[in-house]
């Protein structure tokens, strides 16, 4: 049967920063073509195709709570696969070869993680699944 | 086939139009 997209509406303006993204302003409607888990979303608004920040989209047909996994508060064993520093208060600086645990997998790409007693967010991109919890 | 998505993690969610609660 034919391939019906979701339709999502743009939250606040989206400035490009790549040639493979697309910009947006608040209120645009587009349809969600394939959601990558981390957090980047391939879309296309009439002509234009491109990868917008999923963080910026909200669905238009409510909630998307059905997509959204509960938080894992057991933790899932991920190892850092590339360095991050911090940013923003709530994120967490790490090193590549760190080993971690996701408690919980945001539709936004901004893991909520476990290191030692500390928690806070990371780029899901830089994380790889297994590995042994450091202790 | 689609372009892989980009190489840097997308940005936070824009600090003054967080997503709406029901």
């Amino acid at each position: 049967g034919p391939i019906v997209l979701q339709t999502y509406r743009a939250i606040a303006d989206y400035e490009k920063s790549s040639t493979t993204e697309m910009a947006l302003k608040a209120g645009d409607m587009v349809d969600v073509v394939e959601k990558s888990e981390n957090g980047w979303w391939f879309c296309q608004l009439k002509n234009k195709r491109g990868w917008v920040p999923a963080a910026y989209l909200e669905p238009m047909d409510g909630p998307d709570e059905s997509e959204e996994q509960e938080p894992n508060y057991a933790g899932e064993v991920y190892k850092v696969q590339k360095s991050y520093t911090a940013v923003e208060e709530d994120e967490l600086t790490l090193k590549e070869g760190d080993t971690i645990e996701v408690i919980h997998k945001l539709l936004d790409g901004w893991w909520v993680i476990r290191k030692d007693e500390t928690t806070g967010y990371y780029p899901a991109m830089y994380l790889q699944k297994g590995g042994e919890v450091d202790t | 086939t689609f372009k892989q998505p980009p190489s840097n993690p997308p940005p936070r969610p824009p600090p003054d139009a967080r997503k709406k609660q029901p």
